[in-house]
């Protein structure tokens, strides 16, 4: 299953990796940065889950009360021949409806992309029904891999929505806040 | 299927963005080191796809003849989110039996790195039979993604090989340099 194999690889090469440092990140990130992420609570990668696979490449686009602040600090490491490679995540700020301005780090769980161009593709043989399926699926096979690896616990939010067909133009920064 | 998807999210999130752009980060390359790749034959990215997915984060691992020498310059692009994400590809010294040293841009394909992570984890019930399985049709699936895709040709090399039980230590240099 196509979802089941994209949720193992964004675990074991990217979250297995970024979310047992984040709180790190986010420690020297404050250090530099007025201690701008104050709540320990929101310590942690927001991942948006858009169940019908429409991702922005800017989060500013999806909703216009959020707006990119700055990045953590990038991890480097050493993947499979490429020296260094960099993974960085993205601070943004998250207005709400009463002008009270949150921070956090959040970005889309990057897979769906991958499902909704397969979707795109004839070549592909892939259904906007399977699609639809697989991104059910692969929220869920996520979700359990997140909730058994230990080294993750406490480092992750999933963000899990369908966006309603009239959609409130701020629906993914209430989202979020409500997170 | 496993593999279908990893291949199609190898192809749309990374290798559709970087082959078409290669031979111009390639010249950029030359312009500040002397001509390193005089070849124009070689100016591809070499894809390493060993099928028992036995991956190494530093070429030089896998053969003593393979030494890291550089990276090409980085590409940028905001992706699901994420500001300015980072890909870079490293070119390598690749020593041949008779001393001479060529130069070529080579990484291995990181998706197998997640093919063996599944075959070593219990949760994932993903064997070591359904493993070589899956690199075979990953191997297949991407093969022919590419050749369709008018961006994509002749950007690239598909190394594909299966390392033998009494390996020569200089087996992937060789692997490489024939390619
Ligand atoms: N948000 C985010 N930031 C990152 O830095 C990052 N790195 C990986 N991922 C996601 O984790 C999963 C596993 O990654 P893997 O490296 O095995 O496969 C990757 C890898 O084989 C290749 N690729 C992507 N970016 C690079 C890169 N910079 N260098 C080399 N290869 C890359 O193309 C595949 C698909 O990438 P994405 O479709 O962007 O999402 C990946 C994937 O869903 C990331 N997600």
């Amino acid at each position: 299953n196509v979802a089941h194999g994209l949720a193992w690889a964004y675990y074991v090469g990217y979250l297995k990796f970024v979310l047992p440092r984040l709180k790190d990140l986010i420690r020297e990130f404050n250090k530099a940065n007025n201690d701008l992420l104050k709540c320990k609570e929101t310590w942690k990668l927001h991942i948006l889950i858009p169940l019908s696979c429409e991702i922005h490449d800017d989060l500013k686009k999806a909703d216009s009360n959020i707006q990119y602040c700055k990045d953590l600090p990038a991890l480097q490491s050493d993947r499979a021949g490429t020296k260094g490679r960099v993974y960085k995540q993205s601070v943004y700020e998250i207005w709400s409806e009463d002008k009270k301005v949150n921070y956090c780090v959040v970005e889309y769980a990057t897979p769906l992309q991958s499902l909704y161009a397969m979707s795109q593709d004839e070549s592909a043989a892939f259904s906007r029904q399977d699609r639809l399926e697989q991104a059910q699926l692969f929220c869920r096979t996520l979700g359990e891999i997140l909730e058994r690896s230990k080294e993750c616990a406490g480092c992750y939010r999933l963000i899990v929505y369908e966006e309603s067909g009239d959609s409130d133009s701020h629906f993914l920064s209430k989202e979020i806040l409500q997170h």
